[in-house]
């Protein structure tokens, strides 16, 4: 199965 | 003090239509280098990022740096009632909890304005590095809405696949499966009927349909749409603005557990 990943996963905070 | 003049006002409407079902409340930041936002959908698989350049404004005063928290879905509201050929300036006061919405009839003979108040918003920014995508798809955004819509009524989510043969759809639920495949098309009357693929490398990734579905709600900003796409990073689907800025969506990929 595959597992919805998120932006905050790919992108930080500045 | 910050005022904006649009004189093509409907392009906003058509932005905030593209937007309100997505994100709830948003910061508008407002700087020397235009109108924009930033924000996250509620559970952080989708974002957007709108660029409106100042020299896209018929006059843009900002005298600092201000930002704005507004209900996107308020906003829409208001923006509603400007009418598509109406010119939209946007005033509001340093400091002050209120932004004006100011709608001119082309004729001048009809002029309203709408005020809404701010709302603080803890937003956090996100720095998106510049990114070296592997393969990069222009088509019509009617055709990718099209294929979008499509698709969802058979499945929930689109394997979106670039190959040296073309872009492939791809979706799978109960009663079946659905491919569609665009090859590259540039021998068009209009060039806003092209579809372009620049691959670098192949590539396939897993999307959710209903975040491509709500994007799509920004094709009639721009008759073409660029989709993005790298290996385990968010694909970026981007609708031009005019000249003046764009809207891009960024949504995480579904990964293999």
């Amino acid at each position: 199965g595959s597992k919805q990943s998120t932006i905050t996963s790919f992108f930080s905070k500045v | 003090m910050l005022e904006l003049r649009l004189v093509q006002g409907s392009l906003l409407k058509k932005v905030l239509e593209s937007v309100k079902d997505l994100v709830n409340d948003a910061n508008f930041d407002c700087s020397a280098t235009g109108f924009s936002l930033q924000a996250m959908d509620s559970s952080h698989v989708a974002l957007v990022a709108l660029l409106l350049r100042s020299e896209g404004f018929e006059h843009y005063r900002c005298d600092r740096n201000l930002s704005m928290g507004m209900n996107l879905n308020n906003m829409a509201k208001m923006l509603k009632c400007a009418g598509n050929d109406d010119i939209v300036t946007i005033k509001a006061d340093d400091g002050g909890d209120t932004v004006t919405f100011m709608f001119e009839s082309p004729t001048q003979d009809k002029i309203a304005d709408f005020e809404m108040k701010l709302m603080d918003i803890d937003s956090e920014h996100l720095g998106i590095p510049e990114a070296e995508f592997q393969a990069i798809v222009r088509m019509p955004s009617a055709e990718f809405a099209r294929i979008c819509k499509d698709l969802s009524s058979i499945g929930d989510t689109v394997v979106i696949s670039v190959t040296k043969e073309g872009v492939k759809f791809s979706t799978r639920g109960d009663i079946g499966t659905a491919n569609i495949v665009c090859r590259q098309n540039t021998t068009v009357d209009k060039p806003e009927d092209a579809t372009v693929i620049e691959m670098q490398e192949p590539v396939s990734l897993t999307f959710a349909l209903r975040y491509m579905n709500s994007f799509t709600k920004a094709t009639p900003l721009s008759n073409q749409v660029t989709i993005s796409l790298s290996s385990e990073l968010p694909v970026v689907v981007e609708y031009k603005v005019a000249e003046m800025g764009y809207i891009r969506f960024y949504l995480a990929p579904k990964l293999e557990e």
